[in-house]
């Protein structure tokens, strides 16, 4: 019931069902429709036709990639965000920077340890 | 150690930034915790430039010379700091405003607004970590952004997540409670600021797990340093 009142309230949500019915591929239609709704509320733009049309395939995979996390992570909320139409390495060039240290750990340069402080009481 | 401590709470974690298409996470968790630290030592807080550390610093790890603080290419926030105690300080960002590109170093001394007089890395302890947290404010610390790209709320405590950090945050507080629905048990947290916008996560936050079931999850305590600033009184 609560799919038939946001169906009845969304154009978006009405339009995705009417074509499902008809028999076209969901999960791309689903893709299509949340991508629309995605470039509008994050003001996204792309150069031509062929670069939409390659968003939108990046877009669907991280979808899908949004519900592996949401099934790896329950107790966190996963989904769009406005960095759902890049891929994961265009996502790490852009937007982490941390330089890679030795084994993962701490490159401490000239820093010092910090001592130990009482936790207790 | 109190059950719960949030350093927005008390004023010294400054609005949530927006690094922009530029690899430069390491100096927004180097400029957040200077700022903390310079809120406590002057008892105000001065919102601080990264731009100066992005034109700037180009600081290497003594232990490995070719690696160094390169702007929107990546940096470490211990070497940053080290930049910062050399060139005498950091500017606030209205002198030295984000720019979301490296440029020519434009640094002015004349217009320092806080200091750093010490820093040093926190043992991988979680006790160690929210005891430098609250003694000396928040604290920069490197994580793994895997799951933050489709992140959007609630307390992130994935079944496995890599230890390798590739991206500079800052940890301002933590929790003892955050519901996990599908686990039926209150998890505590670590809250984390991050540089992606207002429009991210959490209003900008991100919550992630900690405790004994989740020590180090996604490397979130391996990589922390803490700072302390000189009580600077701006001209």
């Amino acid at each position: 019931s609560a799919a038939a009142s946001a169906a009845a309230e969304d154009p978006l949500i009405q339009q995705v069902v009417g074509r499902d019915a008809e028999g076209d591929e969901p999960g791309l239609l689903s893709a299509e429709a949340h991508f629309a709704t995605f470039v509008q509320r994050f003001g996204k733009s792309y150069r031509d036709a062929d670069e939409r049309a390659h968003r939108l395939s990046v877009f669907a995979a991280n979808l899908r990639r949004a519900r592996r996390h949401q099934r790896l992570d329950p107790s966190a909320v996963h989904g769009v965000t406005k960095f759902s139409d890049l891929t994961p390495a265009e996502f790490r060039d852009r937007f982490l920077g941390l330089r890679k240290s030795r084994g993962g750990l701490l490159a401490a340069g000239s820093a010092h340890d910090a001592p130990t402080l009482p936790t207790d009481g | 150690l109190p059950d719960d401590f949030d350093w927005r709470d008390k004023g010294a974690v400054g609005p949530v930034k927006d690094q922009g298409s530029c690899g430069s996470c390491w100096s927004f968790s180097t400029s957040g915790a200077l700022e903390g630290a310079n809120y406590l030592a002057t008892g105000k807080l001065e919102v601080l430039s990264e731009q100066q550390m992005v034109d700037c610093d180009h600081e290497c790890d003594p232990d490995e010379p070719r690696a160094c603080d390169a702007g929107c290419n990546g940096g470490l926030m211990t070497t940053a700091f080290s930049y910062l105690a050399k060139a005498g300080g950091l500017e606030t960002e209205k002198d030295y405003p984000y720019t979301g590109a490296g440029g020519t170093c434009k640094f002015d001394k004349s217009k320092i607004a806080a200091q750093v007089k010490n820093f040093s890395t926190v043992a991988v302890d979680e006790d160690q970590i929210a005891a430098n947290l609250v003694k000396h404010g928040p604290l920069a610390i490197g994580i793994n952004a895997v799951f933050m790209q489709t992140y959007i709320g609630g307390v992130s405590c994935p079944y496995i997540c890599g230890k390798h950090q590739d991206h500079g945050v800052l940890l301002v507080g933590y929790g003892s409670a955050g519901y996990a629905p599908l686990r039926f048990k209150e998890k505590p947290y670590w809250i984390i600021k991050n540089s992606w916008g207002e429009n991210w996560g959490e209003s900008g936050y991100y919550k992630i797990c900690r405790g004994a079931h989740a020590k180090n999850l996604c490397g979130v305590d391996a990589m922390v340093s803490t700072v302390t600033a000189i009580h600077t009184q701006k001209e």
